[in-house]
């Protein structure tokens, strides 16, 4: 290698070095996320395995949590996913449901039993292993009244002390994830009787996906899912660039393509430099300039904009999003 | 300044997320070691800047100088790192992506 400068001290770590326990604590307190959410604490625990170079999760180079939200379903409790921000791009390749329980052997019932022999308590016999539960899943779109369709059910065996189980339960985030039902919801079954696997001050639940985002080899990817703004807002004097609300964080890159859409031609590619005349090429925005010929990074609505839309807002559409000076055109017509 | 060697090579960036703004929802790491390449592919390049063969043969017809506006052959990443970024979503739930070619381990000239 031809000689590098020494680099500060810091360097001397690889780009992702292994983190410090007491980094990783700095930086989930920093970012409200205490010790009760048991979702991030297992996401810098993986950030700490698989942060460090060439590491693959899960075989992928994506893990998503989800936490789960404790509703109210069919007049029962049940603890919803809410796995939207799921990106077409990420081929789901496992999904493992986390969920912590409590005991409910019968062991603080038989101490009493000991030492008050006479009770008519104790004559009951005593009880065997509780029965098993069932948690079943089911899937909703966004915005539907409909109880949605079953996915699965997992055996819920409560365990000798309280502890954290994992389950994979890949096959039903796969079908709903197929299905295009992006609301997971699941429930004890009516027999189960609590809300939860746990008492109410137990931890929630959480989802661990493993994906592979097939559009993270694309050029710009880090932008798209890590930059939330355009750098350039000011210089922007076209007032539909700034008005594409979408919850999408993805680049649409094929969706603002200029020119006509009848050929495959990507454009400018084969302009030979001096074929056009520079006076019918009028100077570029900073925006296009920072965009480039291929992609076009699209504007995020505004962080209040986002919050006002919330979870319940549409889904993203699926077809072409057309600019805004045609839609302007059509809603006028 | 003084020190760094005129031919390509790598330079030593560390680059901060909350510089660029992205701190607010990058939650690990905070910064990284990016570097960067940098430096001259002059004729005749050494073997220590890995010319690709197309560089080699750029190099030469702009040092003999009969094609004319041919520039130097450029000084680029060669081998690159991935770097695992923990990150809040649009949710704030915590996800972890792996990105490819995030900071630069070898330059060449190409």
């Amino acid at each position: 290698d031809p000689p590098e400068p020494a680099p500060p001290a810091p360097a001397a770590r690889p780009a992702a070095a292994r983190t410090p326990r007491g980094a990783l604590g700095d930086a989930a307190s920093a970012l409200g996320l205490g010790a009760p959410d048991a979702a991030a604490a297992h996401m810098l625990r993986l950030y700490d395995k698989y942060g460090r170079r060439g590491a693959r999760p899960g075989g992928g180079n994506t893990v998503r949590s989800f936490r789960a939200r404790l509703d109210t379903v069919d007049q029962r409790p049940a603890y919803v996913f809410n796995l939207t921000s799921l990106q077409d791009s990420e081929v789901i390749l496992s999904a493992t449901f986390h969920l912590y329980m409590e005991p409910h052997w019968p062991r603080a019932r038989e101490e009493p039993c000991r030492q008050r022999v006479r009770s008519t308590f104790c004559h009951l016999p005593p009880p065997g292993p509780p029965a098993r539960r069932h948690l079943l899943f089911r899937s909703i779109a966004q915005n539907t009244a409909a109880q949605g369709l079953l996915r699965g059910a997992l055996a819920l065996a409560p365990p000798l002390r309280g502890l954290w189980q994992a389950r994979d339960i890949s096959p039903i985030v796969r079908a709903a994830r197929q299905a295009g039902e992006l609301l997971l919801w699941a429930q004890l079954d009516p027999a189960g009787g609590a809300p939860g696997a746990a008492g109410p001050s137990a931890p929630l639940p959480y989802l661990l996906v493993y994906a592979d985002d097939l559009a993270i080899a694309e050029p710009n990817s880090v932008a798209g899912t890590l930059q939330r703004y355009d750098p350039l807002p000011a210089a922007d004097p076209e007032p539909h660039a700034a008005d594409n609300g979408s919850a999408d964080p993805r680049v649409r890159r094929a969706s603002q393509a200029p020119g006509p859409l009848q050929d495959n031609e990507l454009p400018g590619l084969h302009e030979r430099p001096g074929r056009v005349p520079p006076a019918r090429q009028p100077p570029r925005p900073r925006h296009e300039l920072w965009r480039g010929p291929l992609g076009a990074l699209k504007p995020r609505p505004g962080r209040r904009e986002r919050r006002r839309k919330g979870p319940d807002a549409p889904a993203a559409s699926r077809v072409l999003d057309f600019d805004e000076q045609t839609m302007r055109k059509a809603r006028r017509r | 300044q003084w020190a760094e060697p005129r031919v390509c090579s790598r330079r030593y960036l560390r680059v901060d997320f909350a510089d660029i703004g992205w701190n607010e929802w990058i939650v690990l790491p905070k910064s990284f070691d990016a570097y960067y390449c940098a430096g001259e592919c002059e004729f005749p390049m050494p073997k220590v800047v890995r010319p690709s063969n197309h560089a080699t043969i750029q190099s030469i017809v702009r040092a003999v100088g009969i094609v004319p506006g041919i520039p130097e052959p450029c000084c680029v990443p060669d081998k690159m790192n991935s770097l695992g970024v923990l990150f809040l979503d649009e949710n704030r739930d915590v996800v972890l992506k792996v990105y490819p070619n995030m900071s630069v381990e070898t330059c060449a000239c190409r």
